[in-house]
């Protein structure tokens, strides 16, 4: 049994590029999972981008010593297949009765397909979105719990023009992204435009209540002498009954080291 | 005074809102701006516990009582803030990111926003070609009193001005645009350090974008200032 909270997934990833791989996600995360960074896998820097993952195995040189990024090819003209990266994981999480969790990721770029021990869902658009997935029926009760997404590279890359310039050819307005991934008058041109899973992945468990994104907000009154906090959060019911609730919020204030005033 | 227990009843699979009854301090301290004091967080923790099965899910977060207000001045078009009732001069930095390769650690953040305090800044201002930062940021800017100015991802280059002239329609799905800006807002809002949203560098994001952000990102009217002086707004 795993207690309530949060596990993050940043160790152990593997990733190969979408062409070399020769199997789907559904076999990937069954019958035929990756068990060791032999070639086209190899060891994946996540969170991170594809960029980061071959400068890390050395297939790319580092891009931003010397003139290093001129010889990395750019996603204009590799075409996007070639920063379409698969990347791979597992992990144990053995739930109790009436336990809960959620696969996160808290950015990815720019899109995705999630594969889970046989199961797929499709994670749509957009650099700067949050994504759960509850998954407490796909879970292997007991084992492994394989984990394989496919990341897409924004839908618009653009081509970098031979003079350079702010923002490429500003195809990457198109998305909702980071623009400075075409250059800009302090930054080279990004060859894989930051494609990859770039920030935190996690698994959440809980009970049957879970608590979604509180809201915390100050007035002030008085010269500052009378303040109050406001507090606001969502609540998901994820059981099959009424849950009887009981909600607590506490304030404390670390005084000294270990000793706290509640 | 600090902790207040709620019962509530949710039926199966329902998502609900949920309001505490607001929680009184009697000058507690506050968070300062580096330069202008101490950074004071407090730690606030909500807990859920479900009958018949016991702590379901717990959250925490550091919280900073602050108030920011800003307008832009009509002598000199520049943007005045003040910090908890007192003017402040803002001394910036420029930010878009802490590494190209996006390999964002805590330790480099951490590194980054301490030497930005060290050259005695107190905001920065995360570029609209950039990141929304994360929540690892913003957790350092907190502790070393770093206001932060976020953009949303909008550039005169790319969204309307350049060479050639860009396109000044934004990104082709707006709602995703929006969906984004909502979901960064709900990820970042309770950091003392945030400071200000704009909706972009060097230029004013789609009307219909631009309109939505400004009506998302208004004050709850429980919030807007009101005749009594005494009553205070909040960002």
């Amino acid at each position: 049994m795993v207690e309530i909270g949060k596990i993050v997934l940043d160790t152990g990833w593997l990733a190969a590029r979408s062409t070399e791989v020769e199997v789907n996600g559904v076999e990937l995360t069954t019958t035929r999972p990756p068990t060791q960074p032999e070639s086209p896998w190899m060891e994946a820097v996540v969170p991170g981008t594809v960029l980061g993952t071959l400068v890390k195995n050395k297939l790319v040189p580092d891009p931003f010593y010397g003139l290093e990024n001129e010889s990395i090819i750019d996603i204009a003209d590799s075409g996007r297949e070639h920063y379409t990266f698969w990347f791979f994981t597992t992990f144990d999480c053995k739930l109790s009765n009436n336990q809960h969790v959620d696969l996160n990721f808290r950015a990815i770029n720019y899109s995705a397909e999630v594969y889970l021990n046989g199961h797929k869902e499709v994670l749509p658009k957009g650099m700067f979105r949050r994504h759960s997935i509850d998954i407490t029926d796909i879970l292997h009760p007991d084992g492994q719990n394989l984990l394989a997404v496919l990341v897409y590279p924004p839908d618009h890359p653009g081509r970098i023009p031979p003079q350079g310039g702010q923002g490429g050819d500003h195809e990457i307005g198109k998305d909702v992204a980071a623009q400075y991934v075409e250059g800009w008058d302090w930054m080279t041109p990004i060859r894989d435009r930051n494609t990859g899973i770039w920030d935190e992945v996690s698994i959440t468990v809980t009970g049957p209540v879970k608590i979604v994104d509180p809201h915390l907000a100050s007035t002030f009154f008085d010269g500052y002498k009378r303040v109050y906090l406001h507090s606001t959060i969502e609540l998901v019911n994820k059981s099959a009954w009424v849950a009887e609730c009981s909600l607590n919020i506490q304030v404390s204030t670390e005084l000294e080291e270990n000793t706290f005033l509640i | 005074e600090h902790l207040e227990t709620q019962h509530v009843s949710i039926s199966p699979g329902a998502n609900i809102h949920y309001t505490f009854p607001q929680l009184y301090f009697y000058k507690p301290n506050l968070w300062w701006p580096n330069g202008m004091g101490k950074q004071h967080l407090y730690n606030v923790e909500i807990t859920v516990d479900v009958q018949g099965y016991g702590e379901s899910d717990t959250w925490s977060h550091h919280f900073g009582f602050r108030k920011i207000e800003s307008h832009i001045d009509s002598a000199t078009g520049g943007r005045l803030f003040k910090v908890n009732g007192q003017p402040i001069f803002i001394r910036g930095g420029n930010w878009i990111l802490s590494d190209g390769l996006l390999r964002l650690s805590k330790e480099r953040y951490k590194t980054d926003i301490r030497f930005h305090a060290d050259m005695n800044f107190n905001m920065m201002r995360c570029w609209g070609g950039g990141l929304a930062e994360r929540p690892e940021f913003y957790h350092y800017c907190d502790l070393y009193g770093l206001l932060v100015w976020q953009e949303f991802w909008i550039t005169g280059d790319c969204d309307g001005r350049g060479d050639p002239v860009s396109n000044p329609n934004g990104p082709l799905d707006h709602d995703l645009f929006l969906l984004c800006a909502r979901d960064t807002i709900k990820l970042l809002r309770n950091h003392p350090s945030l400071a200000l949203w704009v909706g972009g560098n060097e230029q004013v994001p789609p009307p219909d974008i631009n309109a939505a952000l400004k009506n998302d990102l208004q004050l709850h009217p429980y919030f807007v200032k009101s005749n009594d002086s005494d009553t205070s707004a909040i960002t």
